[in-house]
């Protein structure tokens, strides 16, 4: 996944 | 956490807390979108599953339970408030927002991050966020005089993104080097049609005039 690792954002 | 990011967070927080200061100590709600606010509660309900799947650190949990919270605080204030529900401009809140949950849906199905049920609607609360500001700023434009609270709740809200924007430059060269499509377009969008809005809120504050917006 691309994007997993900026889930962290709001 | 790099200082864009918790700049854009702090704007995001401080614009609900003008938000809710307008709404109880004013007890009105004139000027507002409740369609708007309506939109908002569904993207934090939406994007926020992950409460229960994901854990990211105590300060995720706990932003992530404020806007939950405040969004839908601020929308049982103008649906239900005895004082509050009796000032909301409901004549000139016409935009039709459950076009956008429609649109937006369909998007998130034909675009989604992945295909799983809290991705699709992860992405849905994405593309949702992106126009959840339209019956506000169709309101503001309908408005005669927008106050001093209401002008810098809209200003703070679209600073919040404008500084998203940076964050994702920052750390797509110090950490994740990944192009993140869906989220980078979508505060594009976002943060462009906060511009209109923005030139005329400088410019008041500029010429120390009263807001407004032309028809």
């Amino acid at each position: 996944k691309s994007d997993g690792i900026s889930k962290d954002e709001l | 956490m790099n200082v864009f990011r918790l700049a854009g967070d702090m704007t995001h927080l401080l614009s609900i807390v003008v938000l809710l200061l307008k709404i109880r100590t004013t007890k009105s709600c004139a000027g507002i979108s409740l369609k708007t606010q309506e939109l908002y509660v569904l993207v934090f309900l939406t994007r926020y599953l992950d409460l229960f799947t994901r854990y990211f650190s105590v300060y995720n949990v706990l932003m992530k339970l404020i806007f939950i919270g405040t969004s839908v605080a601020i929308f049982w204030y103008m649906r239900y408030h005895k004082v509050v529900k009796q000032t909301y401009s409901k004549d000139l809140d016409s935009f039709r927002h459950y076009h956008l949950i429609l649109g937006c849906f369909l998007m998130a199905l034909l675009i989604p991050f992945d295909f799983s049920v809290t991705e699709v609607l992860w992405t849905f609360s994405i593309y949702l966020e992106a126009v959840a500001i339209l019956p506000q700023l169709v309101l503001l434009q309908k408005s005669r005089n927008i106050d001093n609270l209401t002008g810098n709740y809209v200003f703070l809200l679209g600073a919040y993104r404008a500084l998203y924007l940076l964050n994702w430059i920052y750390r797509f060269f110090t950490e994740i080097h990944k192009i993140r499509w869906i989220p980078w377009i979508s505060g594009l969008v976002q943060t462009a049609l906060y511009a209109d809005f923005f030139y005329y809120y400088i410019q008041s504050w500029r010429k120390h005039e009263e807001l407004k917006l032309p028809a």
